[in-house]
């Protein structure tokens, strides 16, 4: 190994010129997936509410970094390296002064789904206050993913979920999407649109806000909400620099 | 990232703790060598000062230490080493213009949790892996 050409085992060091640490930093930020311009806060006064995604956010946090294993269960968090909440971009309603059945529609832009996530569980989470319209009924709440909207006919539907539960009941819904999460990752750039049935025990369709569902127009830390929980790909190849 | 030292307390800033002194490999506790044997050193890397508290919600920083120290033959089983590294510390005794020293490197690392904003002010939770040492050794 005596002829083998010297090999200078010392890098140079050399102090970083102005620019290069936010060159540095801005490739540091997107390898570890933080985003790479300064996001742009809510206004002050509507960004000091607490909003509900990040309130639910913080305690998965909480959770996952709670080694004691003192809090609450979180089914779908020990699965998941990647946890994502969206909250909706567009709501519609088909509601009062329409012939039946009355729905509630909510969009969600997916496109910062990074490639390479797997989903292992997906829930849409909104609020329910007690209703009276009717008193003590029996409710029975369905979800479907709108898969293709027709100009001239009904949307095409997939059915996601159903949950049952009385019209006086309050807190936070949850139900169970994942089933629509095989159509969105394959195909990012189109919104998921989600649709939101009520229906009483005779099978009458009641408006969902009727029903004590909350929307868009409610308090920020009551505001309906989607949460995807991911699992990264085995090997996640990164882009060559 | 290094920044000219200010009188804060060291989990302010990401600051490299002052070297003390510490035992040398050939040395037998009474100091002759007063070199430091590779080990897990204190860094708490500040999120704050890093100017990233725009998007990251929690934590607001985070130890991650580093690893230092001398890699001297003969490396014995505090430094966490392996049969290949001391070969190469030998060669490199023999040999130090060409064969490298063996270098003081994490052996274990771990990850940690990082609450954020994405671009779309859609809150992200994600285990960040590899972001804490655990353990140094010589490779």
């Amino acid at each position: 190994s005596s002829h083998l050409p010297r090999s200078p085992h010392v890098f140079p060091q050399h102090r970083l010129g102005v620019r290069e640490p936010r060159d540095m930093q801005r490739e540091i930020r997107e390898v570890l997936g933080l985003p790479g311009r300064p996001r742009s806060r809510a206004p002050l006064a509507t960004a000091q509410q607490p909003a509900s995604a990040p309130l639910f956010m913080l305690n998965l946090y909480h959770a996952m970094t709670d080694d004691s294993g003192n809090g609450p269960p979180q089914p779908h968090l020990h699965r998941a390296d990647l946890i994502m909440s969206f909250v909706n971009i567009v709501e519609h309603d088909r509601t009062l002064g329409y012939q039946e059945p009355h729905w509630k529609e909510f969009h969600f832009d997916l496109t910062q789904i990074p490639a390479g996530e797997a989903v292992t569980a997906a829930e849409f989470r909104i609020y329910k206050e007690p209703s009276t319209h009717p008193p003590n009924t029996t409710l029975h709440i369905s979800m479907f993913e709108v898969v293709q909207e027709r100009s001239n006919r009904e949307s095409d539907l997939f059915f996601l979920d159903l949950q049952t539960l009385r019209s006086g009941d309050e807190g936070w819904l949850v139900l169970d999407i994942t089933a629509a999460s095989d159509r969105w990752l394959l195909n990012h750039n189109k919104d998921l649109g989600l649709r939101l049935y009520v229906e009483t025990e005779d099978g009458h369709s009641l408006d969902p806000g009727l029903a004590g569902l909350l929307g868009q127009t409610a308090p920020r830390s009551r505001q309906p909400f989607m949460v995807g929980f991911f699992k990264a790909s085995q090997s996640p190849v990164r882009a060559p620099r | 990232t290094a920044r000219p030292l200010k009188k804060k307390k060291l989990n302010q800033v990401n600051q490299l703790p002052n070297s003390n002194k510490h035992l040398g490999i050939f040395d037998d506790g009474h100091g002759s060598l007063d070199r430091e044997v590779c080990r897990r050193h204190e860094l708490y890397v500040s999120f704050r000062d890093l100017g990233w508290l725009d998007s990251v919600i929690a934590p607001q920083g985070y130890s991650a230490y580093y690893c230092a120290g001398e890699c001297i033959y003969p490396l014995n089983s505090c430094m966490n080493s392996t049969n290949h590294a001391t070969m190469q510390a030998l060669v490199h005794l023999m040999k130090p213009d060409i064969v490298p020293k063996v270098c003081c490197v994490p052996t274990k690392l771990s990850a940690i949790s990082l609450l954020y904003y994405d671009r779309n002010n859609n809150v992200i939770l994600r285990r960040e892996r590899n972001m804490v040492v655990q353990a140094c050794g010589c490779h």
